[in-house]
């Protein structure tokens, strides 16, 4: 059939359920793998992590689109959660390449490295449906158009700067993403370095103070500009 | 892919941006 616009927003959110089909709501044995090789073994706290930031996202999104849309932030979600584990295999197996590694005990047991990684999954599916809802109309995605970036950043608390942190491997692993999906994670992107990044409480202003300190140590203070 | 400017050198990846090298 002719490519239509509709036909366009539709096999783009039928792609990304063809993807995430045969991925696992749960982690697979490469993944158990990975945290049984752990120091300290993060599954109990990824499991954990995820049922809460599932239901924080439940919650917020019925909460913005109402109740009777409860059972689609279920499905979104459940979307998200594969895409999460997938990513996360991914990410694992090419650090493993890369560092020729098999522990990744510390960065495993980082909250912030998971909840970024969630909220990015989120953020894909998320663009996905409400890319398509100007098009579609189907009702929910007008409204879900409000729930686009940096929404996720709010709901589950998450600093812009640490979400920064996982947009390029996340791109560089995730080899079904389309063009307009990196794009749009591109945008994010943008945003952060541009504004979010900047916040008052962002924790880009410790690192640059540490980053000033162990300059200290090994250089010359330079004068003081302003 | 497509457009997009990669920040990270060759030999950089998640575990340095999360501070586990």
């Amino acid at each position: 059939p002719p490519q239509t616009p509709v036909r366009a927003a539709m096999d783009v959110i039928q792609q990304l359920k063809m993807t995430l089909h045969s991925a696992s709501d749960r982690p697979s044995e490469a993944l158990i793998s990975y945290f049984n090789n752990c120091t300290v073994n993060p599954t109990e706290d990824i499991i954990k992590r995820v049922e809460y930031l599932g239901n924080v996202f439940k919650e917020k999104f019925a909460e913005a689109l109402g109740m009777e849309c409860a059972e689609i932030g279920y499905q979104r979600f459940n979307l998200a959660k594969r895409l999460y584990f997938r990513v996360m295999e991914s990410m694992l197996k090419s650090e493993e390449k890369r560092l020729s590694v098999q522990n990744f005990s510390k960065l495993l047991n980082i909250d912030t490295f998971h909840t970024s990684l969630l909220g990015c999954s989120v953020e894909v599916v998320m663009a996905t449906y409400g890319s398509s809802g100007s098009i579609l109309q189907t009702g929910t995605t007008h409204a879900e158009t409000n729930l686009s970036f940096p929404w996720i950043l709010h709901i589950f608390k998450l600093k812009a700067f640490d979400f920064y942190k996982v947009i390029e491997s996340f791109i560089k692993v995730e080899p079904c993403l389309t063009r307009e999906m990196v794009k749009h994670l591109e945008g994010c992107e943008h945003r952060i370095m541009e504004s979010l990044a900047w916040q008052t409480d962002s924790p880009i202003f410790e690192l640059i103070k540490q980053s000033r300190e162990q300059e200290g140590q090994t250089e010359q203070p330079e004068p003081t500009s302003s | 892919f497509h457009d997009y400017h990669f920040g990270l050198e060759e030999n950089e990846g998640i575990s340095e941006l999360f501070d586990c090298d």
